[in-house]
C-alpha cells in the first residue's frame, strides 16, 4: 500500500474517528482506493461507516487473532465506490489481554498488511484512545502518524507521552514511521482558549500541523446518526468543507 | 470510607474528569471531606485540582506498585479545603502492562484504600478511557459505579460492554459494586440528537440517571485553563449550577 496513516490520540474524544470517516471518504470521493480499519473495540468508524459488525461478522480481530487474510475481513462502504472498512466486532475488546502472551505480537497488523492481496493508495487505522497493544500494532504497521487534537485545555497534556511512545516504536519496531500529520479539531471561535492552542501547536509543530482547522460544528456530530460522513450528509457545511481541505492537504503532503 | 465512586466509560471524551473534578469540589464545599484519586496516565485530573504530579512526585502510581500508602501520596487542592487528591504521574503511563504480572494485580487499590488511616465522606476514581487494568482496580475497590454519557450520536454504542465488565466484576470480585449513578453531558439544545440520547438513557436506567443534565458550556471547558473548577471559576454559570444540583442528588442517594 502507498501509504498507511495510523490516526492516535490517548485522549479521548478528540475526533480521531470522526476525522478517518471524513478524511477517507473525501479521498474516496476524489477517486482513491481507501482502507479504513477500525482498531477501536467501540466500533465507531465501522458504524459511521455503515458496515455491519455485529459478533459473528469477520472483522480486524480475526486478521489479527486468527490469521484470517485481511481481503476476507474487509466490506465496501456505502459512503464511496472506492472505500472499505474492516470492522473492529466486539472480540476486539479482548484483543489487548489475548494479545500479550502471542509472539510477534506488536507486529501481526503489519504482517496481514503486508500479506494483504489488495493493494490500496491510502489505509487509514483508527485507534482507541489508549497506548495499548492495539495501538503499537497500528504504529508499527503505519508509514506515517496523524495525531487530531482537540482545541480545548488538556488538548496538549497527553502530548509528549504519545510524541515519546512514537519515538520508541520508530527506535525498535517501524524505523519508517514519522508523525507527519497534526489535524486540529473543534475550533471553537467563541472562545479565546481555541486560538490559544491553534498558536501553541503550530509553534511546536510548524511543519506537521495542517493549514486547515476542523470547526466545532453540529453538522459533524449529527452527521454519524444519519449513517452518513459529514462529507455526504451535508457537502457544503463548514465541517465538510474543513475535512476536505483537510484531504487535500494530505494528498499534497505525499504526493 | 463511606462512598467509592468510580468514574468509568471507554468512550473519550464524555466528561468523566470534569464530572470528577466538578462534582468533588460541590461536595467537598458543603463540608464533605473528599479524596480524588486520578487514574488516568494523562493526569488531567491532577492538573484541574492544581496539583503537582511531575515525575518524583509521590502519586498512585507509588501506591498501586510500590505499596506507598495512600496518606503519603495524596495532597490538598486549593479548590476546596476538604479536597485531597492522589495525582497521576507519568510512570503511570506504564502500569498496566507492569500490572499484568503482579499478583493480586486487580486487588492493589481496594488493598490501599482499606489500609489508610485517613477517613473520607467520598472517594472518586477518575479512569481513563478503557477497559484494561487499571479501570478494573477501580471498580474492585468501589463501592459505586457513575457512568458519564454525552449527549452524542456514539455515546450509546460502548455502553453495553462497560456495562457487562461491570457485572463480571461484581460477579467474581467485588459483589457490592452497584451501578448507582448515570450523569448525562454536554447536552446541546441547538441539536434534536441530545434530546433522543437524553430520552434513550433514562428509558434504559430510570433508576440510576440522574435529573439533572450538564449543558455543552464554554465556560465549563474554560475552567481549567484558569486552573479553577467552574465552580469556583464562574459560581452562577448554567454548567456550575448543574454540577452543584448533580452533586446534591449524588448526596441524596446516600443518605
Ligand atoms: N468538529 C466537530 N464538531 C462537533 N462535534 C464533533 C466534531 N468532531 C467530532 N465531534 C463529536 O465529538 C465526539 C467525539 O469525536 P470522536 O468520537 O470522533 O473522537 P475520538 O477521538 O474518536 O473518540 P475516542 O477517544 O472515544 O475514540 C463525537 O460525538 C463526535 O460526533
Ligand atoms: N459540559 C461541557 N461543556 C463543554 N465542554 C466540556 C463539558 N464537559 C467537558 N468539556 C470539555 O470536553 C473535553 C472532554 O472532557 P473530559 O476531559 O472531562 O472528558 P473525559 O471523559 O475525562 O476524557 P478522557 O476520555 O480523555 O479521559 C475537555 O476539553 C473538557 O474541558
Ligand atoms: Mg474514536
Ligand atoms: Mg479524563
Amino acid at each position: 500500500n502507498k501509504r498507511v496513516i495510523t490516526v492516535s490520540n490517548q485522549k479521548g474524544g478528540v475526533g480521531k474517528t470522526t476525522s478517518v470517516v471524513n478524511i477517507a471518504v473525501a479521498l474516496a470521493k476524489r477517486g482513491a482506493k481507501v482502507l479504513v480499519i477500525d482498531l477501536d473495540p467501540q466500533g465507531n468508524a465501522s458504524t459511521a461507516l455503515g458496515i455491519p459488525h455485529q459478533s459473528g461478522v469477520k472483522g480486524i480481530y480475526d486478521v489479527l487473532i486468527s490469521e484470517v487474510p485481511l481481503n476476507e475481513a474487509i466490506y465496501q462502504s456505502a459512503e464511496a465506490e472506492q472505500l472499505w472498512c474492516s470492522p473492529a466486532t466486539i472480540d476486539l475488546a479482548g484483543a489487548e489481554i489475548e494479545l500479550v502472551d502471542l509472539k510477534n505480537r506488536e507486529l501481526l497488523l503489519k504482517h496481514a498488511l503486508l500479506n494483504s492481496e489488495t493493494e490500496f493508495d491510502y489505509v487509514f487505522i483508527d485507534c482507541p484512545p489508549s497506548l495499548g497493544l492495539l495501538t503499537v500494532n497500528a504504529l508499527v504497521a503505519g508509514s506515517e502518524v496523524m495525531i487530531p487534537i482537540q482545541c480545548e485545555y488538556y488538548a496538549l497534556e497527553g502530548l509528549s507521552q504519545l510524541v515519546k511512545t512514537i519515538a520508541l516504536v520508530k527506535a525498535n519496531l517501524n524505523p519508517t514511521l514519522e508523525l507527519s500529520t497534526i489535524l486540529l479539531t473543534m475550533f471553537d471561535n467563541r472562545t479565546n482558549l481555541s486560538a490559544q492552542v491553534v498558536e501553541e501547536v503550530r509553534e511546536h509543530f510548524p511543519e506537521q500541523t495542517l493549514d486547515s482547522v476542523i470547526p466545532r460544528s453540529v453538522r459533524i456530530s449529527e452527521a454519524p446518526s444519519f449513517g452518513q460522513s459529514v462529507i455526504n450528509y451535508d457537502p457544503s457545511s463548514a465541517g465538510s468543507i474543513a475535512y476536505q481541505e483537510a484531504a487535500l492537504e494530505i494528498a499534497k503532503k505525499g504526493a
